[in-house]
């Protein structure tokens, strides 16, 4: 493992740590969208069903269990948690994040690398992760006081996409035989989507102003 | 192009 894929994971994982320290501590999830958290919980859940099938290592296995119980925890508080879910802004969370399900169910029966259950799940959870972020930039759009906790984990939501990149790059020039196009390719679309959003927080980090997204 | 299946990324 390179130092990219592992700064890029451990991004990811601040990512999630930041979000859940602002629901289970403030309990609030405000600015948060519901959508992007099903629908990672959804990516996961596809991509992960090698868990118990195929081990590659304790480290992703830890991980992987990590984002699996994050991510649906993440969820349960949002729908079920009495205090939490009162601060969830349904109204502006209106992506409808359904209708992206089933295209990318589509596309992964057309475009695998290996027509088989586990890997039609795993190039779908590869193209629904690139598109799950939409429904929360919208929201964020919507948003009119984003607190700092929502946007530092967005940051790191992206963070993490870039990293991974610069570690396919690491990886192409390393190992001959690595060339994944599905996640390359669902990987770039997926933090060019970010590119909006980066370019407002920086400026917002240098000014020293509240981040605001023009609508 | 050879392509390696085990998804060792997470």
């Amino acid at each position: 493992m390179n130092l990219f894929r592992l700064a890029g994971d451990m991004t990811h994982l601040v990512s999630v740590v930041v979000l859940l320290l602002k629901i289970h501590t403030i309990k609030s999830c405000a600015g948060v969208s519901l959508k992007t958290q099903e629908l990672y919980a959804l990516v996961f859940a596809a991509r992960y069903l090698d868990l118990f099938v195929h081990f590659v290592s304790l480290y992703n296995t830890v991980m992987k269990l990590v984002f699996l119980a994050s991510s649906f925890t993440i969820v349960w508080y949002m729908r079920r948690h009495k205090i939490v879910r009162r601060t969830y802004d349904k109204e502006h969370d209106t992506f409808r994040h359904h209708f992206i399900v089933l295209p990318c169910l589509v596309l992964g029966l057309l475009l695998n690398e290996k027509f088989t259950f586990r890997e039609v799940m795993w190039a779908f959870s590869i193209y629904l992760e690139a598109v799950a972020i939409l429904p929360q930039l919208v929201l964020l759009q919507r948003t009119r006081n984003i607190d700092n906790l929502t946007a530092q984990y967005v940051f790191f939501l992206g963070a993490y996409r870039v990293l991974y990149i610069f570690n396919w790059i690491y990886r192409y020039f390393t190992e001959p035989h690595f060339v994944h196009w599905i996640s390359w390719i669902a990987g770039i679309v997926q933090t060019l989507l970010y590119g909006d959003f980066f370019y407002y927080y920086i400026l917002s980090w240098k000014n020293n102003v509240k981040l605001e997204l023009p609508a | 192009v050879m392509v390696d299946i085990d998804h060792d990324e997470l």
